[in-house]
């Protein structure tokens, strides 16, 4: 069987919301080292990685290997029922053709129980390569959030240059134009307000700004994005969740016609 | 949407 046991449940309704709007059903996959999910959006130009290592749940059970397949709207219908401060247990038979999600508040006065039927999901597991980026920029997640939505109101498209000492991301529309830049500030004093920049060489590439969008909803999960960009190569936007695992989103490049 | 490329052209299936 499977059971597994998050204290901080808030943790994954957070998860759901950040990916429900972009996936609409995926496989998640639980083994002995955690839990995970890996799935393209619709229109297979991003994908989305889930990480929950099993060190990172309060406890974790997996006999064997399972694959349980749902529809995201639906799963979020449900968590949207556990409370904020309440503890998520996950639980399911070998075999079974439901997962049971079970919400324990704080004072352990409530304990509610919602049971989701699973659905068999033909999914392509994509390999992604070990890659040296680059650059990697860390700025805090919701200056990054901002930045995206501000630029969406201009353009369709952000190019993201990187340089040692600064991030710039500029869009162009009917309307008019922007650029925003993040120089490197290793702010010691206000940690949650540092953006950091490593780089090997510098790196300008053009995303659609619909998909970072969508990508910025997993802000509340971390203080801090994690930017890798390499040459023609997807971005990586990365929220780590601290000492649980990690939400990766994967964004093909736009290129010139 | 053009000039927008998939991702499947980046990581292979495994």
């Amino acid at each position: 069987m499977f059971e597994a046991r998050l204290q901080q449940g808030a943790l994954l309704k957070k998860v759901v919301e950040a990916i429900k709007d972009l996936i609409e059903d995926a496989n998640f996959d639980c083994n002995n080292s955690g839990f995970s999910l890996q799935a393209m959006d619709s229109s297979h130009v991003s994908l989305v990685a889930l990480s929950l290592r099993a060190d990172g749940f309060e406890h974790y059970r997996c006999d064997r290997n399972v694959s349980m397949g749902m529809k995201l709207a639906n799963l979020s219908k449900i968590l949207k029922c556990a409370g904020n401060d309440d503890a998520i247990t996950m639980k399911s038979e070998d075999n079974g053709d439901t997962i049971t999600f079970m919400f324990e508040s704080q004072n352990q006065e409530r304990l509610s129980e919602f049971d989701l039927k699973l659905m068999d999901i033909d999914s392509e597991h994509l390999g992604i390569p070990e890659a040296e980026y680059d650059a990697t920029v860390k700025l805090p997640s919701s200056e990054f959030q901002r930045i995206v939505k501000d630029l969406a109101s201009i353009g369709d498209t952000v190019e993201i240059s990187v340089t040692k000492d600064a991030v710039k991301f500029g869009t162009n529309g009917d309307i008019g134009s922007a650029n925003v830049m993040c120089r490197q500030n290793k702010s010691v004093d206000k940690p949650e307000e540092s953006t950091e920049i490593d780089i090997t060489e510098p790196v300008a590439l053009t995303f659609a700004l619909r998909y970072l969008n969508s990508f910025a909803k997993a802000t509340p999960l971390s203080s801090h994005v994690v930017l890798k960009l390499s040459k023609d190569l997807p971005i990586v936007v990365e929220y780590h969740i601290e000492n649980v695992g990690r939400l990766s989103f994967f964004l093909a490049p736009k290129v010139e016609e | 949407a053009p000039g927008q490329k998939g991702i499947m052209s980046f990581f292979g299936k495994k």
